[in-house]
């Protein structure tokens, strides 16, 4: 099972977490009394990378309209803000006494603080791009649901149009994320039902096509022709359902991380 | 995206200073 759910979130917090589990074990006893080189200098670097962080994190909530982001993504900047004063504390502590133990456990704990605040940036952010692809998908719901609204063919022609390029931004973002994914369960998952909504899209557009065809042909009083009408109704409120179901699980499987794994017992 | 390279450099900067505390302890041990 892996730890991060994205290969990004992997690459990026991956080599830090092996690195701060070297430190604890070196430091599992802080009163050891072994003397600590000055970390004045690469204290600052982190400062400085932190404070970029900082400020375009801020300038990522100013430019969303996503408000569980913009109330998430600050309180995950202030722990790593809280991280890097525990930093510098470690580091004026260890300057002016190179075995101090307070120093050793501030230098910890402003490591874990950075990883944990870096991770929670990342994974509110993550959650943030997972809702932009959700809403695309429930675009793609809601024009199942107006065909009834199709009364002829220039309505049908209208309708493709409009659900082409939403239908198609869906399936790529669906399709960059499949590769994004860690998980190989989840990842397959993805790819089999958006496979199903790719094959079953052209029957559905051919069922409406065949339903209003019918319908220009349709004798009132012939029964023969009503109930053809009925079964062709039938068909293309069955694929409307299909459809609805597979992008349903598209959206259940994007908002599965890897710690879900009860959903997959 | 901007916020996973700032991220990123956070946490380079942060495995170099393991990095630099971890080498000295190991000099020391």
């Amino acid at each position: 099972m892996p730890v991060f759910h994205t290969k990004t979130i992997e690459s990026i917090l991956e080599p830090v977490a092996q690195q701060i589990s070297k430190l604890v074990i070196l430091h599992d006893d802080a009163d050891n009394g072994n003397l600590m080189p000055d970390l004045s200098l690469p204290v600052q670097v982190v400062q400085q990378a932190a404070d970029n962080l900082i400020r375009v994190g801020h300038e990522t909530c100013t430019n969303s309209d996503d408000s569980l982001l913009k109330r998430e993504l600050p309180l995950a900047l202030i722990r790593v803000e809280e991280a890097c004063k525990s930093l510098q504390e470690a580091s004026v502590t260890l300057k002016s006494d190179p075995k101090s133990p307070f120093g050793k456990r501030k230098l910890i704990e402003g490591e874990r603080g950075i990883l944990q605040g870096v991770s929670a940036i990342l994974l509110s952010f993550d959650e943030s791009e997972v809702r932009k692809i959700v809403h695309l998908c429930k675009q793609v719901i809601e024009y199942l649901f107006i065909t009834e609204l199709i009364e002829k063919m220039d309505d049908l022609v209208t309708y493709v149009k409009n659900l082409t390029p939403v239908l198609t931004r869906m399936t790529r973002e669906v399709d960059a994320r499949e590769k994004e994914l860690t998980h190989q369960e989840h990842r397959n998952k993805l790819v089999q039902h958006l496979e199903q909504v790719k094959s079953l899209t052209p029957s559905f557009i051919s069922s409406i096509k065949i339903y209003l065809l019918t319908l220009a042909s349709f004798q009132q009083n012939d029964s023969q022709e009503k109930q053809v009408l009925f079964c062709i109704q039938d068909s293309k409120d069955f694929l409307i359902k299909r459809i609805n179901y597979e992008i349903k699980e598209i959206i259940r499987i994007l908002q599965l991380t890897s710690y879900d794994e009860d959903e997959w017992a | 995206e901007q916020i996973l390279e700032a991220a990123k450099s956070v946490t380079n900067a942060a495995g170099v200073l393991i990095k630099a505390a971890t080498t000295a302890q190991k000099e020391l041990v």
